[in-house]
């Protein structure tokens, strides 16, 4: 199955 | 002291009405520029950016930059008694740990005021770094709502692939599969009803639909809306709010394991 991603793992914290 | 009068109060309703199932509590920052917020949804799988310039207010005073923390639900309710018609002003004084929402009907015969408790919200702001996409698709917002909608009552996840034939939103689940193809088609009477698609080149990416489904209350905002895509990385669903700003979702997509 697809793994579902997080958004934190494509935008950093600034 | 903040005080920022918007005479399409509508617009902060449909706005609230559009976030605040997706997340609970969020600062919205004033500063000279506008009035906007960056929050993700309680499972960090979704991000919500809202901007309402300044230019966009009847009036906007912002004495220095605040961060407001509200619980959108609450705001929400508030939110509700005012009327579609009605002039919305916000209002906090430095320091105050409240801030007001005034409604004023059209004809000035009613105003009311709600006040609201401010609360501690630590959050820091992601950077959204500036992405080339690989395909952007305009189409007519009720469309899009229409699609999401009918492909999650079919399954949980759908497969959006932009070719030069078009865009493709596949779906499948218990009871079957559903596969919806939207071809660019520019010859229509007004431009709101293209579906217009940008696209460099393919690319094909699978979504959780009830974040879409969760992005398309903002359905309201614009006759149109903007999906962006690019390869692994999270899609863009962009509503502009008239001269005023946008409310932009972004979506974490689902890889192959």
């Amino acid at each position: 199955g697809s793994k579902q991603c997080t958004i934190t793992k494509f935008f950093s914290k600034k | 002291m903040l005080e920022l009068r918007l005479v399409q109060g509508s617009l902060l309703k449909k706005v609230l009405e559009s976030i605040k199932d997706l997340v609970n509590d969020a600062n919205f920052d004033c500063s000279a520029t506008g009035f906007s917020l960056q929050a993700m949804d309680s499972s960090h799988v979704a991000l919500v950016a809202l901007l309402l310039r300044s230019e966009g207010f009847e009036h906007y005073r912002c004495d220095r930059n605040i961060s407001m923390g509200m619980n959108l639900g609450n705001m929400a309710k508030m939110l509700k008694c005012a009327g579609n018609d009605d002039i919305i002003t916000l209002k906090a004084d430095d320091g105050s740990d409240t801030v007001t929402f005034m409604f004023e009907s059209p004809t000035q015969d009613k105003i009311a005021d709600f006040e609201m408790r401010l609360m501690d919200i630590d959050s820091e702001h992601l950077g959204i770094p500036e992405a080339e996409y690989h395909a952007i698709l305009i189409m007519p917002s009720a469309e899009f709502a229409r699609i999401c909608k009918d492909l999650s009552s079919i399954g949980d996840t759908v497969v959006i692939s932009v070719t030069k034939e078009g865009v493709k939103f596949s779906t499948r689940g218990d009871i079957g599969t559903a596969n919806v193809v939207c071809r660019q088609n520019t010859t229509v009477d007004k431009p709101e009803e293209a579906t217009v698609i940008e696209m460099p080149e393919p690319v094909s990416l699978t979504f959780a639909l009830r974040y879409l489904n969760s992005f398309t209350k903002a359905t309201p905002l614009s006759n149109t809306v903007t999906i962006s895509l690019s390869s692994e990385i999270p899609v863009v669903v962009e509503y502009k709010i008239a001269e005023m700003g946008y409310i932009r979702f972004y979506l974490a997509p689902k890889i192959e394991e």
